[in-house]
């Protein structure tokens, strides 16, 4: 693993005392090929190795007795004040209506995590109201009642399209004495003007608390252009990443995260209800780096 | 990130950028910048080099195989598996959708027992193709739902059988096992019916897609990798790392929600886009 091949790069020159910047510089390729290889976006991994050369090469790498793991410190450090350096909380309102919409690509699974959500607060005490909007799909609004139907928890589906059901969905929040709405949305491409454009007419419509970005943990470089895309278009407040409990390494959290500024709040870590975790930046870190 | 000589650095730089950012891996990435400026030292034509790697990427790629494994003595058995979300429940539509306009006779199975809708949701499309689907109940076991459907496909004379399956992390070890067994069952009931074990990969995908040909062709055994979504903005470069270390080949692409988005692969058309 990585703290293993730095180690290898500088014990050679315990014995001399001395570390070069050329040694330095070649463990920090090693922390390059693994951030690469953990689908962190190139040029976010380029940036990043210049801020830590800068640290490293201050003296806090060459003076150090053990500087491979100090090297690593470094590292480990920096991306957890990358990815948020805390937990991020849901931001509810205690007095009004809280709708939470789910968006992303096809497949991240939005639908599922909608239940997952959903299970997560009413365990906290919330009462819940699950809205499938989803028109598209075939079964889609059935996968949704299905799923809900487990759960205990009422789902609404009716409506002429997804912007009718949301708003059918509002209406029996309200009348319902609900206090948190989660509604899922149809999977879309960020390049796909005319579906983006649905969610931001959606987003007008109902304002919500928060919009919460949907994302597969094993996307690869593509993921700070479909990020970026669904911050500038409609605008998000969390993310969730999915599929945790895969072998994927996870890096399209860093480029999610330094492109939209916005908080992972949860993490996805299997198919079932119970499946989702609160983010904790430090456990992710350590994953990103092998 | 590679030994670098002075000159012109510029483009080698922007050149591991667009082969980085199109997912092709550190690994290959190096390989074919390394291989290129052996063949490019003397050329200074930006032209020539984009040209010259365009060449060097597709030396890659299996000459040939690309086309759907059937049987002279139908029915040929195409099972469909892969990671969650990637696909495989329309693409088995899509295929099924192809084939039959090709004029073969098409029976589908939805051996996904276990997640919400799974089974309504083949349905829906099996309908809309108007071909038949082999079905039981929500929470059956999937290897039953298999064998009634190789012995339908049998009895029916149909001319492919195509299976879709639950998605599974391949990490998992009894998901795994649970398509063995699907494998297992179909091989004993009637060898040699299997044709086709499409792997199914999302373009969206980074390195993971690496780990996960390497678990499905360890497990099962493919013969050919369908790539669906790439009418994103991602490459799907990683593919040319599963051709060069796998050998296997890529069959079929994925370009939108419509039954009529999928294509045949195309190595050059492929190669080229990387640089659009
Ligand atoms: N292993 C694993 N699978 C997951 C996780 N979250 C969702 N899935 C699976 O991923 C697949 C896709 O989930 P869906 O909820 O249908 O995804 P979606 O985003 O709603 O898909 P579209 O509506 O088509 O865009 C399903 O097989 C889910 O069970 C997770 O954290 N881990
Ligand atoms: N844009 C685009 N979307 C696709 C493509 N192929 C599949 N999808 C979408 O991806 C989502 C998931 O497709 P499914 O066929 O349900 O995927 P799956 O692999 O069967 O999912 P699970 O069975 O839950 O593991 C759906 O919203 C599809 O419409 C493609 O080539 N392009
Ligand atoms: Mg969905
Ligand atoms: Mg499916």
């Amino acid at each position: 693993n990585l703290t293993d091949k730095l180690q290898t790069i500088f014990k050679n020159l315990r014995g001399q005392g001395v570390i070069s910047e050329s040694n330095i510089k070649e463990g920090l390729r090693e922390i390059q090929l693994a951030l690469l290889e953990a689908d962190v976006n190139y040029r976010i991994v380029k940036e990043f190795i210049e801020s830590v050369t800068q640290e490293a090469i201050g003296q806090k790498v060459l003076n150090s007795i053990t500087p491979s793991q100090k090297l690593v410190k470094i590292v480990n450090d920096k991306l957890i004040e990358l990815l948020g350096q805390n937990a991020s909380p849901l931001n509810l309102s205690s007095t009004q209506l809280n709708i939470i919409m789910l968006v992303g690509l096809q497949g991240s699974g939005k639908t599922t995590t909608c239940s997952k959500l959903a299970k997560f607060l009413h365990n906290k005490g919330k009462s819940i109201l699950l809205a499938g909007t989803d028109t598209q799909r075939p079964a889609a609004r059935e996968q949704l009642q299905f799923l809900g139907k487990n759960l205990g928890l009422p789902v609404i589906t009716e409506g002429e399209n997804p912007l009718d059901i949301a708003l059918n969905s509002v209406k029996k929040a309200n009348s319902s004495g609900v206090d948190t709405l989660i509604i899922d949305t149809q999977g879309r491409l960020h390049i796909n003007d005319e579906l983006m454009d649905e969610l931001l007419k959606m987003k007008e419509a109902i304002s919500p608390k928060e919009i919460l970005f949907v994302a597969d943990a094993m996307t690869g470089q593509d993921a700070v252009n479909i990020a970026k895309s669904f911050n500038e278009k409609l605008g998000i407040t969390g993310v969730i990443l999915t599929k945790l409990d895969t072998d994927t390494r996870g890096g399209a959290a860093i480029s999610i995260r330094k492109v939209t500024g916005v908080p992972i709040k949860f993490i996805g870590m299997g198919e079932k209800g119970e499946d989702l975790e609160i983010f904790y930046p430090e456990r992710l870190a350590s994953r990103i780096l092998g | 990130l590679f030994k670098k000589e002075t000159e012109g650095e510029n483009l080698w730089d922007e050149l591991e950028q667009i082969l980085i950012e199109a997912d092709m891996g550190v690994g290959v990435t190096k390989d074919v910048l390394e291989n290129l400026r052996k063949h490019v030292r003397m050329i200074a034509d930006k032209e020539e080099i984009l040209n010259s790697l365009e060449k060097e990427l597709l030396g890659n790629f299996l000459h040939d195989g690309r086309s759907l494994n059937s049987s002279t003595t139908p029915p040929a058995v195409v099972l469909m598996l892969g990671v969650n979300g990637v696909g495989k429940t329309l693409t088995t539509s899509k295929l099924a959708y192809k084939l039959k306009k090709e004029g073969s006779k098409i029976l589908l199975a939805a051996s996904d027992t276990f997640r919400a809708a799974a089974i309504e949701q083949l349905g829906i499309l099996s309908k809309k193709i108007e071909v038949d689907m082999i079905k039981h109940s929500y929470g059956a076991d999937p290897a039953a739902v298999c064998y009634d459907a190789v012995e339908a496909a049998k009895a029916r004379g149909v001319d492919f059988l195509i299976i879709d399956t639950a998605g599974r992390s391949h990490i998992d070890k009894n998901l795994m096992e649970s398509l063995k067994k699907i494998r297992r069952v179909i091989d004993s009931r009637f060898p040699g019916m299997l044709k086709e074990i499409l792997l199914v990969l999302d373009a969206t995908t980074g390195q993971n897609a690496l780990s996960q040909a390497k678990t499905f062709v360890d497990s099962l055994g493919v013969t050919g990798i369908v790539m669906t979504k790439l009418d994103g903005t991602a490459k799907g470069g990683i593919i040319v790392a599963i051709e060069k270390e796998l050998k296997i080949p890529i069959k079929f692409i994925g370009t939108g929600e419509n039954l009529e988005d999928f294509e045949v692969f195309d190595p050059k058309v492929f190669v080229s886009s990387l640089f659009e």
